[in-house]
Protein backbone atom coordinates (compact mmCIF):
# COMPACT_ATOMS: atom_id res chain seq x y z
CA UNK A 1 0.00 0.00 0.00
CA UNK A 2 1.27 3.30 -0.70
CA UNK A 3 1.50 6.19 1.83
CA UNK A 4 0.65 9.23 1.23
CA UNK A 5 3.74 10.84 2.54
CA UNK A 6 4.91 13.79 4.13
CA UNK A 7 5.67 17.46 1.69
CA UNK A 8 7.21 19.29 4.36
CA UNK A 9 10.28 19.10 2.18
CA UNK A 10 8.55 21.19 -0.56
CA UNK A 11 8.24 24.02 2.13
CA UNK A 12 10.93 26.32 2.02
CA UNK A 13 10.94 27.78 5.69
CA UNK A 14 11.11 31.32 5.03
CA UNK B 1 -8.24 46.41 18.22
CA UNK B 2 -8.56 44.19 15.25
CA UNK B 3 -12.80 44.38 13.85
CA UNK B 4 -13.73 42.29 11.10
CA UNK B 5 -17.63 42.20 10.20
CA UNK B 6 -19.60 39.95 7.00
CA UNK B 7 -23.00 40.71 6.55
CA UNK B 8 -23.67 37.08 6.00
CA UNK B 9 -21.84 34.66 8.15
CA UNK B 10 -21.70 31.32 5.87
CA UNK B 11 -19.14 32.73 4.26
CA UNK B 12 -16.75 31.90 7.58
CA UNK B 13 -18.74 28.87 8.80
CA UNK B 14 -18.06 27.38 4.82
CA UNK B 15 -14.96 28.18 5.57
CA UNK B 16 -14.72 26.50 9.40
CA UNK B 17 -16.38 23.79 7.53
CA UNK B 18 -13.38 23.44 5.04
CA UNK B 19 -10.32 23.08 7.14
CA UNK B 20 -12.15 21.72 11.00
CA UNK B 21 -11.02 17.95 9.82
CA UNK B 22 -8.11 18.69 8.58
CA UNK B 23 -6.78 21.05 11.53
CA UNK B 24 -7.32 20.98 15.09
CA UNK B 25 -5.42 24.88 15.67
CA UNK B 26 -4.10 26.99 13.16
CA UNK B 27 -3.03 30.42 13.41
CA UNK B 28 -5.24 33.62 12.11
CA UNK B 29 -2.54 35.74 10.88
CA UNK B 30 -4.48 39.50 10.65
CA UNK B 31 -3.00 42.78 9.37
CA UNK B 32 -4.66 45.29 7.29
CA UNK B 33 -4.93 43.46 4.05
CA UNK B 34 -6.89 41.40 5.72
CA UNK B 35 -6.61 37.56 7.53
CA UNK B 36 -3.89 35.04 6.65
CA UNK B 37 -4.03 31.40 7.71
CA UNK B 38 -1.49 28.95 6.98
CA UNK B 39 -1.04 25.32 8.71
CA UNK B 40 0.43 21.74 8.33
CA UNK B 41 -2.73 18.69 9.35
CA UNK B 42 -0.77 16.58 11.81
CA UNK B 43 0.93 14.48 9.88
CA UNK B 44 2.14 17.35 7.51
CA UNK B 45 1.08 15.30 4.50
CA UNK B 46 -1.43 18.79 3.48
CA UNK B 47 -1.01 22.51 3.70
CA UNK B 48 -3.90 24.47 4.58
CA UNK B 49 -3.12 28.00 3.07
CA UNK B 50 -6.48 30.14 3.33
CA UNK B 51 -6.39 34.10 2.63
CA UNK B 52 -9.46 36.25 3.70
CA UNK B 53 -8.93 39.73 1.84
CA UNK B 54 -10.22 42.99 3.91
CA UNK B 55 -12.13 43.77 0.82
CA UNK B 56 -13.92 40.78 1.75
CA UNK B 57 -15.40 42.40 4.30
CA UNK B 58 -18.15 44.84 4.91
CA UNK B 59 -16.10 46.14 7.85
CA UNK B 60 -12.22 45.49 8.41
CA UNK B 61 -10.49 46.83 10.91
CA UNK B 62 -6.99 45.86 12.00
CA UNK B 63 -4.69 49.12 13.87
CA UNK B 64 -1.59 46.68 14.87
CA UNK B 65 -0.88 43.02 13.22
CA UNK B 66 -2.56 40.38 15.14
CA UNK B 67 -1.85 36.63 15.20
CA UNK B 68 -4.55 34.58 17.07
CA UNK B 69 -4.06 30.70 17.81
CA UNK B 70 -7.77 29.04 17.38
CA UNK B 71 -8.64 26.14 18.38
CA UNK B 72 -10.55 25.67 15.25
CA UNK B 73 -13.01 22.87 16.77
CA UNK B 74 -14.18 25.54 19.87
CA UNK B 75 -14.38 28.24 16.48
CA UNK B 76 -15.99 25.55 14.54
CA UNK B 77 -19.22 25.09 17.66
CA UNK B 78 -19.67 28.79 17.67
CA UNK B 79 -19.69 29.24 14.16
CA UNK B 80 -22.65 26.49 14.53
CA UNK B 81 -24.32 29.03 16.35
CA UNK B 82 -25.08 31.34 13.54
CA UNK B 83 -27.63 31.58 11.02
CA UNK B 84 -26.25 31.59 7.47
CA UNK B 85 -27.63 35.15 6.82
CA UNK B 86 -26.59 36.55 10.70
CA UNK B 87 -24.10 39.76 10.34
CA UNK B 88 -21.06 38.46 12.15
CA UNK B 89 -18.40 40.46 14.18
CA UNK B 90 -15.72 38.91 14.87
CA UNK B 91 -13.19 41.48 17.36
CA UNK B 92 -10.07 41.15 19.55
CA UNK B 93 -8.14 43.71 21.80
CA UNK B 94 -4.65 44.36 20.54
CA UNK B 95 -3.03 42.31 23.19
CA UNK B 96 -5.77 40.10 23.66
CA UNK B 97 -6.05 36.57 25.35
CA UNK B 98 -9.67 36.51 23.78
CA UNK B 99 -11.49 36.67 20.95
CA UNK B 100 -14.95 37.33 20.44
CA UNK B 101 -17.57 36.31 18.01
CA UNK B 102 -20.83 38.38 17.74
CA UNK B 103 -24.09 37.51 15.73
CA UNK B 104 -27.00 39.75 14.71
CA UNK B 105 -30.04 38.66 13.31
CA UNK B 106 -31.47 40.06 10.00
CA UNK B 107 -34.51 41.78 11.63
CA UNK B 108 -32.15 43.02 14.50
CA UNK B 109 -34.10 41.05 17.33
CA UNK B 110 -31.46 38.77 18.33
CA UNK B 111 -27.86 39.32 19.15
CA UNK B 112 -25.27 36.57 20.19
CA UNK B 113 -21.70 36.88 21.55
CA UNK B 114 -19.43 34.36 22.02
CA UNK B 115 -16.22 34.61 23.77
CA UNK B 116 -13.01 32.03 23.07
CA UNK B 117 -9.84 32.15 24.69
CA UNK B 118 -6.53 32.61 22.35
CA UNK B 119 -3.60 29.88 22.34
CA UNK B 120 0.01 30.91 22.27
CA UNK B 121 0.98 28.43 18.61
CA UNK B 122 4.60 28.29 17.22
CA UNK B 123 4.72 30.24 14.06
CA UNK B 124 6.14 28.16 11.14
CA UNK B 125 5.45 30.42 7.87
CA UNK B 126 6.27 28.50 5.16
CA UNK B 127 7.16 29.76 1.50
CA UNK B 128 4.79 27.90 -1.41
CA UNK B 129 6.53 27.65 -4.28
CA UNK B 130 5.70 28.81 -7.64
CA UNK B 131 5.29 25.55 -9.79
CA UNK B 132 5.27 25.07 -13.82
CA UNK B 133 2.66 21.69 -13.54
CA UNK B 134 2.66 19.47 -16.12
CA UNK B 135 -1.04 19.50 -16.28
CA UNK B 136 -3.47 21.84 -14.61
CA UNK B 137 -7.44 20.95 -14.28
CA UNK B 138 -10.15 23.12 -13.95
CA UNK B 139 -13.68 21.18 -13.51
CA UNK B 140 -16.79 21.90 -11.64
CA UNK B 141 -15.97 21.45 -7.67
CA UNK B 142 -18.93 19.72 -7.22
CA UNK B 143 -18.10 17.06 -9.84
CA UNK B 144 -14.59 16.64 -8.44
CA UNK B 145 -16.29 16.04 -5.01
CA UNK B 146 -18.79 13.42 -6.18
CA UNK B 147 -15.93 11.45 -7.99
CA UNK B 148 -13.84 11.43 -5.00
CA UNK B 149 -16.73 10.27 -3.17
CA UNK B 150 -17.93 7.84 -5.03
CA UNK B 151 -14.30 6.42 -6.00
CA UNK B 152 -13.51 6.11 -2.04
CA UNK B 153 -15.88 3.82 -1.63
CA UNK B 154 -13.29 0.97 -3.79
CA UNK B 155 -10.01 1.37 -2.64
CA UNK B 156 -7.95 3.93 -0.23
CA UNK B 157 -6.53 5.92 -3.42
CA UNK B 158 -7.54 7.68 -6.36
CA UNK B 159 -5.42 7.44 -9.14
CA UNK B 160 -5.77 10.78 -11.66
CA UNK B 161 -4.15 10.27 -15.09
CA UNK B 162 -4.69 13.00 -17.14
CA UNK B 163 -3.94 13.80 -20.96
CA UNK B 164 -5.26 16.82 -23.37
CA UNK B 165 -8.04 14.18 -24.41
CA UNK B 166 -9.09 14.35 -20.24
CA UNK B 167 -8.96 12.71 -17.21
CA UNK B 168 -9.47 9.76 -15.79
CA UNK B 169 -10.40 8.82 -12.03
CA UNK B 170 -9.63 5.20 -10.72
CA UNK B 171 -9.89 3.16 -7.88
CA UNK B 172 -10.14 -0.39 -7.07
CA UNK B 173 -10.48 -2.61 -4.08
CA UNK B 174 -11.66 -5.83 -2.71
CA UNK B 175 -15.34 -4.60 -3.85
CA UNK B 176 -13.88 -3.79 -7.27
CA UNK B 177 -12.59 -1.44 -9.50
CA UNK B 178 -14.21 1.71 -11.07
CA UNK B 179 -12.91 4.51 -13.26
CA UNK B 180 -14.61 7.83 -14.29
CA UNK B 181 -13.69 9.31 -17.66
CA UNK B 182 -14.11 13.15 -17.71
CA UNK B 183 -13.48 14.35 -21.57
CA UNK B 184 -12.05 18.08 -22.11
CA UNK B 185 -15.18 20.24 -22.93
CA UNK B 186 -15.19 21.23 -26.08
CA UNK B 187 -17.44 24.34 -26.62
CA UNK B 188 -17.04 26.25 -23.09
CA UNK B 189 -19.96 28.01 -22.99
CA UNK B 190 -20.27 28.44 -18.93
CA UNK B 191 -16.40 28.29 -17.64
CA UNK B 192 -17.44 26.82 -13.99
CA UNK B 193 -19.49 23.98 -15.56
CA UNK B 194 -16.36 23.32 -18.22
CA UNK B 195 -13.56 20.28 -17.88
CA UNK B 196 -10.28 22.39 -18.95
CA UNK B 197 -7.65 21.12 -18.99
CA UNK B 198 -3.96 22.66 -20.28
CA UNK B 199 -1.17 20.39 -20.45
CA UNK B 200 2.21 20.41 -20.75
CA UNK B 201 2.99 16.42 -20.35
CA UNK B 202 0.16 14.19 -19.34
CA UNK B 203 0.54 12.93 -15.32
CA UNK B 204 -0.20 9.67 -13.74
CA UNK B 205 -0.43 10.16 -9.28
CA UNK B 206 -2.19 8.66 -7.11
CA UNK B 207 -3.47 10.52 -3.86
CA UNK B 208 -5.65 9.35 -0.19
CA UNK B 209 -8.94 9.47 -0.75
CA UNK B 210 -8.86 10.24 3.07
CA UNK B 211 -7.11 13.60 2.08
CA UNK B 212 -9.07 14.23 -1.47
CA UNK B 213 -11.98 13.75 0.66
CA UNK B 214 -10.63 16.64 3.29
CA UNK B 215 -10.10 18.89 1.01
CA UNK B 216 -13.55 18.72 -0.88
CA UNK B 217 -14.95 19.81 2.40
CA UNK B 218 -14.02 22.83 0.38
CA UNK B 219 -16.49 22.22 -2.21
CA UNK B 220 -19.67 24.74 -0.79
CA UNK B 221 -16.76 27.99 -1.04
CA UNK B 222 -16.32 28.00 -5.22
CA UNK B 223 -18.20 26.51 -8.59
CA UNK B 224 -14.54 25.28 -9.75
CA UNK B 225 -11.40 23.77 -8.47
CA UNK B 226 -8.25 23.59 -10.61
CA UNK B 227 -6.18 21.03 -10.45
CA UNK B 228 -2.37 21.24 -10.88
CA UNK B 229 -0.24 18.26 -11.03
CA UNK B 230 2.93 17.33 -11.38
CA UNK B 231 5.31 14.32 -10.93
CA UNK B 232 6.77 13.91 -7.61
CA UNK B 233 5.23 17.24 -6.42
CA UNK B 234 2.34 17.73 -4.40
CA UNK B 235 -1.15 18.08 -5.61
Amino acid sequence: KQRQTAITSFFPNT
Amino acid sequence: MFEARLNASNVLKKVLDAIKDLLNEATFDCSDSGIQLQAMDNSHVSLVSLSLRSDGFDKYRCDRNLSMGMNLANMAKIMKCANNDDTLTMKAQDNADTVTFMFESQNQEKVSDYEMKLMNLDQEHLGIPETDYACVVRMPAMEFARICRDLSQFGESVVISCTKEGVKFSASGDAGSANIKLAQTSTIDKEDESVIIEMQEPVTLTFACRYLNSFTKATPLCNQVQLSMSADVPL
